[in-house]
């Protein structure tokens, strides 16, 4: 199968409703200047497929949601009148028989998960195994390789290599 | 438990020798680098800790923390691979792994990627590097819209233009 | 000892904020962005920590982990030749500092070092790009010699070309 | 002043004696493919003034020795008949009144260091005494920035930062 696209709203720096299309590719790039939003798209896709927010650079889920500019004669740090207060994404996905799936994870106003198939709400474990159902294991997470990571998975001491293993056999 | 770990480790031991040779041979060393996986305690695998060995090519061994920063980028990535080659997810998302890595060794990597890539098996990869880029089939510009004060992207066929190089 | 402590914290917090602007500002930024030290404990500077903080042009103030990797090498560099004008030692050695930087940022490094090295102030850079190194006064080539398997130099001195640009 | 040459001998991948000129400028670039050496010439900068092995990538100063090719039919790691089993680096800098200084450090056979400048055999302290007189304060070592990190000097903590204020004033 492959990731057709995925369609953000609010999330990091992606303000209101974004859609990133992958194009109709198996060799697809993701290019542009320092501090424009590429780790944030990669930050996205971990979202939505039930990753951790200490993994994306966050220590609270609301961390994720967009913030606006701070506007001149702000005195203080604290929410943006108009800032939203709730985020999701969502990933298109087409899998070996054609068959397209909707995966959308949104962050609530109290700060926590809610997950959709298709529209339709599920647990985060069932939304864990319809990914599994895929061959996306999210606990091995081999196929996410985050920016400045990739030299310490060389090093890494054995004992992680063989956690490696055991949980993708 | 055994028994699964066992044939994960046994597939993969064998694709890491492959992918790090492939990653490391050039006309200079037709025949690559050496890479492997050692287990410390050969009775109790699960137990024990996976030593992973790599060698560029006429290197003499030495542990993995003297190789050089581009060397250790190789070898992790073709462990990746390797471990990816066993229970393959569709998709592969990879942010800036070329960092470290010289124009041989893009290159290299770019081969590995148009070579591998393709139904089953999706790279979506962020990269500064056009050497790497301009070999993927599409591309998705990552801007910032100051104005709005938002990430914006725009996706470009690359497959369109193939046929005029 | 708090008197020599203050005096070359106020040096750094001052120069801080106006290096972080020379390496942000552009065209369309013309002001730059915004970087300034905080004494964690005013009454007691030496006990306590120092807090750093960086904004580039035109994004709301975060902790510093928020920012992508380019922006934090760019804060880093300023911080660092900042804090490197109090009592500058006569030579600063870089490795691959420009790895996470886009061609933007790699031209308003070697602009930086372009017009602050000279006597007292030498700058040895190690870098893969091309847009960084080709500003150098002098190439130190270093390769392989397989034969003999050791590293060898071999150094050009870049000035002569310069008048046939 | 200005630092004009390094001459190394059997240090990390540099066989036998070379020399790496720095050239009349004040701008020089370290070029060259991944793992050609660049990085070991700055950790040879680093070893000659002083540094601990321990921040070159190495747990003993033995590390540092030139090791040669592994022969095919060596049944194990141990030394090769022809390894060297001692190796300096020296820096040849000129100070702001045109005189030439030599810093030299060797390893010795027991793995130990023995400093010397312009041949004459000195401590360690007088040594570093010498450097900090040219204002290269080796406790701070601020001027010099490893491979791979630049970045964590943005995000290092608070009482780090003030630790190297307190060692530069
Ligand atoms: N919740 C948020 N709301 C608004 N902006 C955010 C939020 N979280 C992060 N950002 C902004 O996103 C930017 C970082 O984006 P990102 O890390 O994706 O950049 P990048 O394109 O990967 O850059 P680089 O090439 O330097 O790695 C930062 O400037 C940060 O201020
Ligand atoms: N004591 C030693 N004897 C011989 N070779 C050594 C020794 N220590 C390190 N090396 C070799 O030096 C090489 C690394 O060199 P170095 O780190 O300087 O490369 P580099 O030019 O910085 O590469 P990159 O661009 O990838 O960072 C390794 O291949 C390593 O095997
Ligand atoms: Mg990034
Ligand atoms: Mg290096």
């Amino acid at each position: 199968g492959k990731l057709e696209r995925l369609e953000l709203c609010n999330f990091k720096s992606y303000k209101g409703h974004q859609t990133i299309h992958l194009g109709d590719s198996y060799f697809t790039s993701i290019i542009g200047p320092n501090g424009s939003g590429k780790s944030n798209s990669m930050d996205a896709i971990s979202f939505v497929l039930g990753i951790k927010s200490k993994d994306l650079r966050s220590a609270h889920l609301s961390e994720l949601i967009y913030r606006g500019r701070k506007l001149l004669g702000d005195a203080d740090e604290s929410t943006q009148r108009d800032d939203p207060t709730t985020a999701w994404v969502m990933a298109v996905y087409t899998d070996d028989d054609g068959v397209e799936h909707r995966w959308k994870r949104t962050i609530t106003a109290s700060g926590s998960s809610e997950y959709r198939i298709n529209e339709k709400p599920v647990t985060a474990a069932a939304y864990n195994k319809a990914l599994e159902h895929q061959n996306i294991l999210i606990k091995a997470r081999n196929f996410l390789v985050f920016q400045g990571d990739v030299e310490a998975i060389a090093s890494q001491s054995p004992l992680d290599l063989t956690r490696l293993i055991e949980q993708i056999s | 438990r055994f028994e699964l770990f066992n044939k994960a480790f046994a597939h993969i031991s064998e694709e890491i020798s492959v992918v790090y040779k492939d990653l490391t041979k050039s006309e200079a060393f037709p025949l690559g680098g050496t890479a492997y996986l050692d287990l410390e305690d050969p009775n109790e695998p699960v137990n024990g800790g996976i030593k992973y060995h790599a060698m560029p090519p006429l290197k003499r061994f030495r542990d993995m923390e003297h190789l050089s920063g581009g060397e250790k980028t190789m070898a992790a990535l073709a462990l990746l691979f390797a471990v990816h080659s066993y229970q393959p997810s569709p998709f592969f998302v990879l942010d800036e792994v070329d960092a470290a890595l010289d124009n041989t060794n893009v290159k290299k990597i770019s081969n590995y990627i148009r070579s591998h890539s393709g139904p089953g098996f999706q790279f979506i990869v962020i990269s500064l590097k056009a050497k790497l880029f301009q070999q993927s089939d599409a591309l998705v510009g990552i801007y910032r819209d100051q104005v709005e004060c938002s990430s914006k992207s725009l996706t470009l066929d690359l497959k369109q233009y193939v046929d005029q190089q």
